[in-house]
């Protein structure tokens, strides 16, 4: 259904975009 | 009373990759009807509804204060459902069944996680908790 979500891994953000990390 | 949705922005454009997503332009308002800890926000935006990467969005008021888990550099023990193959510099390559140590749960669904010496990015969506508590 709809609420279900989808079965892949969401992408990474774009790299110039990509939060601080630890 | 009303029940207030929280507003998102997407931060850049995105298309989407099955049904049930969103394609998002840069700028788009998203209200967030659910946040899934894999990293699939559940939004709707005027009359559409569906997933959306949590990583394209930032909230609109305080975009510099997303409610990020603090890391928990002790680990937390998981076990890895599904294999996954590193896409990226700063993710990890592991087979299914491995026993891993959650370090940093980021919302955006690639969890920070430690294998031996190894310290990378792998998605939530196939680990699962063992339960087990980590010897010292």
């Amino acid at each position: 259904s709809i609420k279900e979500p989808p079965q892949n891994p969401p992408p990474r953000p774009p790299a110039e975009l990509r939060r601080k990390r630890p | 009373g009303p029940i207030i949705l929280e507003t998102y922005r997407a931060i850049a454009d995105y298309g989407k990759s099955s049904k049930y997503e969103l394609n998002l332009k840069t700028g788009d308002l998203l209200e967030i009807v659910e946040k899934s800890p894999n990293g699939w926000w559940f939004c709707q935006r005027e009359s559409q509804r569906g997933w959306v990467p949590a990583s394209y969005l930032e909230p609109l008021e305080g975009p510099d204060e997303m409610e990020e888990p603090e890391p928990n550099y002790e680990g937390e023990l998981y076990i890895t459902t599904k294999g996954y193959t590193a896409a990226e510099d700063d993710e990890l390559t592991l087979g299914p069944g491995e026993t891993i140590e959650v370090i940093h749960k980021l919302l955006d669904g690639w969890w920070v996680v430690r294998k031996g010496e190894q310290t990378g990015h792998y998605p939530s969506m196939y680990l699962r908790k063992t339960g087990e508590k980590r010897e010292v």
